[in-house]
């Protein structure tokens, strides 16, 4: 564990906890895309297919727990709470995650580490993470504002995978034939979706204005 | 064949 991982995993939770904070206390997913949030739990339940069979550390299980939990949990609320559901904005959120989902699957299918069920969930979880913010980002471009906590999750969102990129380079120059080109493709397509949300994000913490982005 | 590498990383 070196401190740009975990600095990237605090990073996350703190990402996941702001979400549902919000959530919990306003009663509200105003300009949240719930297609992103069920990919997100696509991506952790793929991901963490091993969590009962192998086990790392204590550390390792219960964040995977925390993002687990988390990630369902913030579908359920979203589709299923009586008050929050209302605030569902479901005319807006329309992108057909299914074409970034089967083209995920297919390239998980032909680039993998090795051709076993276990390897290719947790490669297809690495593909579609990287693409699992677009209906979110396309969702803030619609709806043109967003409020500075949504903002914050997105910032946070693609902070935490800035840092697991230091992460990986800190580990390649440490650790002896460290070299996993899967992630770190897939890692630094991810940061790079982020890259004009974290220009406007920037300017408009610079400038201490509302957040808006161009249309 | 050398085995991947156990995914210790979240």
């Amino acid at each position: 564990m070196n401190i740009f991982r975990l600095a990237g995993d605090m990073t996350h939770l703190a990402s996941v906890l702001v979400l549902l904070l919000k959530i919990h206390t306003i009663k509200s997913c105003a300009g949240i895309s719930l297609k992103t949030q069920e990919l997100y739990a696509i991506v952790f339940a793929t991901r963490y297919l091993d969590i009962f069979t192998d086990f790392i550390s204590l550390y390792n299980t219960i964040m995977k727990l925390i993002f687990l939990g988390s990630s369902f949990s913030i579908v359920w609320y979203i589709r299923q709470h009586k008050i929050v559901r209302r605030s569902y904005d479901k005319d807006q959120d329309t992108f057909r995650y299914v074409f970034i989902v089967l083209p995920c699957i297919f390239l998980a299918l032909i680039i993998n580490e090795k051709f076993t069920f276990k390897e290719v969930m947790w490669t297809f979880s690495l593909y579609l993470e990287a693409v699992a913010i677009l209906p979110q980002l396309v969702l803030l471009q619609r709806t043109r504002n967003i409020d500075n906590l949504t903002g914050q999750y997105v910032f946070l969102l693609g902070a935490y995978r800035a840092l697991y990129i230091l992460n990986w380079i800190y580990r390649y120059f440490t650790e002896p034939h460290y070299i996993h080109w899967i992630p770190w493709i897939a890692g630094i397509v991810q940061t790079l979706l982020y890259g004009d949300f974290f220009y406007y994000y920037f300017h408009s913490w610079k400038n201490n204005k509302k957040l808006q982005l161009p249309a | 064949e050398i085995e991947p590498l156990p995914k210790d990383e979240l």
